[in-house]
């Protein structure tokens, strides 16, 4: 069975679409089979791994309304061992057309389930016939609607990007609420894997007092590796890649292989 | 009758919330009264101007579920002609509570239009005893759901904040197509009021070529003015205040205010 681990914080622009593209390729790189479910109607995690409007025909819409299995919606990505189940905007309309409809709130955790039977059944292939996943990532829109729920109730834990700027604060304890609400009454595994520090600037006094109270208020739940603000990190989407791939010498790519390396030395422990 | 501008952009972190403020400050420091409503229940636009969690007894949550008027609701911010309707995170309840109601994409403008009557018919003073507003900002949440709906429904205009990154050309034109089917089918009245540039690196080529790339789509909807990246801007908000009471001879209080000036002179063409 794959771990599925899910990117989110309801507040927006903090690093979750790059998170879940770099860790997803880092761990590509060390030999884990991966998958990245785009849960964003901006499809934003789609493009920066270089998968084209026209070739998300089958989209994590489809899969969330029972139309299509992850195998059928799965794309390779340009990285070996990373695929991408694309978004669309069509995404956009599924908190609606979901309203009515029952375990509403399962609909991509029963799909994930139904990948794992169809493996357990079959010779263990995975979609086009490549071996099966042992990472899912899931990436979430900038908010706590259905889409954020679907995915917290699919996952087994979840990974909090957090910008070191004040506002971004804000919204943690109450993402911290949500998660034990989702925990109690979805999905009693869900676990916080941990905090990840990002667009940390050494110039900027505001980002050492961000990281100082986060790790006060979290201890060593937030990861040991930040990630600095790094303009090649936000040059990479533009050329459909990771920053890993556009330029893997950068200060923003030392930093994600650091915290690939950190979050595969906390899943060897659990 | 005030003017009322919302900040949309479902791109998370692009510079709503900051644009808000600062524009509301820079309108009510030229002699405007300006109220701003804080539609994200994150509440980053309250918390920006000063407006402690205990002083949000009422709140934009009760506006829209229409157990409190507009006047009840707005408080005094520190800055002189300008109050806030402060949200909470009960609003995160709104969008499933208002799901049967009548006129579920029309709350907020039915309650500006209840204020307004109340203007007219009263002797022309505004809440707390003070005079009647003359500009209503609007901050939305990064999402395309019931809140953000209900504020292009209810607003006169839109201003698009858009930072000079990759990932936030992406969702430009799915943006302007909701704001499209908003003016068809639920506010004629609704115009793009312009597109401003934020968080500019001078540093980062990648900037200079998003901006060239917005100017040739969308001409002269594109302020002139842009919003640089500047630490004092983030600074503020940790104190409670606009960056233009914080530290107003920093290049991102001067843009401000040059993009206040802008707008205002735009207002007078129309
Ligand atoms: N370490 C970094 N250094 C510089 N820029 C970064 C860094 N990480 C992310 N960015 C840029 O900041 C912007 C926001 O990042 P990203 O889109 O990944 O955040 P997000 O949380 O997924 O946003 P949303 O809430 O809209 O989904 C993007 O333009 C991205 O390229
Ligand atoms: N010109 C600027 N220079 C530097 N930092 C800025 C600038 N404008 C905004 N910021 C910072 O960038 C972050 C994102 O800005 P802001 O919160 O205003 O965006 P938003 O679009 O309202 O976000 P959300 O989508 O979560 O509502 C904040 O921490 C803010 O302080
Ligand atoms: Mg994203
Ligand atoms: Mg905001």
């Amino acid at each position: 069975k794959p771990r599925v681990l899910t990117l989110a914080n309801q507040k927006g622009g903090v690093g979750k679409t790059t998170t879940a593209i770099n860790l997803g390729t880092a761990l590509a790189a060390v030999g884990e089979q991966v998958l990245i479910i785009d849960m964003d109607p901006q499809g934003n995690a789609s493009t920066g791994l270089g998968i084209e409007r026209d070739n998300r025909s089958v989209s994590t819409y489809d899969v969330l309304m029972g139309e299509a299995g992850i195998s059928e919606a799965a794309v390779n990505s340009s990285i070996p061992r990373l695929d991408c189940v694309p978004s669309t905007m069509d995404l956009l309309g599924a908190e609606l057309e979901l309203a009515e409809v029952s375990r509403r709130t399962h609909r991509l955790h029963d799909a994930i389930e139904a990948y794992c039977d169809a493996m357990a059944e079959g010779d263990g292939e995975g979609p086009n016939g490549g071996p099966a996943y042992s990472y899912v990532l899931l990436d979430c829109p900038p908010s706590l609607n259905l889409l954020t729920i679907n995915a917290m109730a699919a996952a087994d834990s979840i990974l909090v990007p957090l910008q070191c700027e004040f506002f971004a604060l804000e919204g943690l304890s109450q993402l911290l609420k949500t998660v034990e609400r989702v925990k109690a009454n979805l999905n009693p595994r869900l676990s916080i894997h941990g905090i990840i520090l990002t667009m940390f600037d050494r110039r900027n006094s505001l980002s050492g007092q961000v990281a100082d109270d986060v790790r006060a208020f979290l201890g060593d739940k937030v990861y040991d590796t930040v990630i600095p603000r790094n303009v090649r990190v936000s040059e990479a989407p533009s050329h459909g890649k990771p920053v890993l791939l556009y330029d893997n010498k950068c200060s923003g790519s030392m930093a994600y292989i650091n915290l690939a390396s950190e979050i595969i030395k906390r899943e060897r422990k659990l």
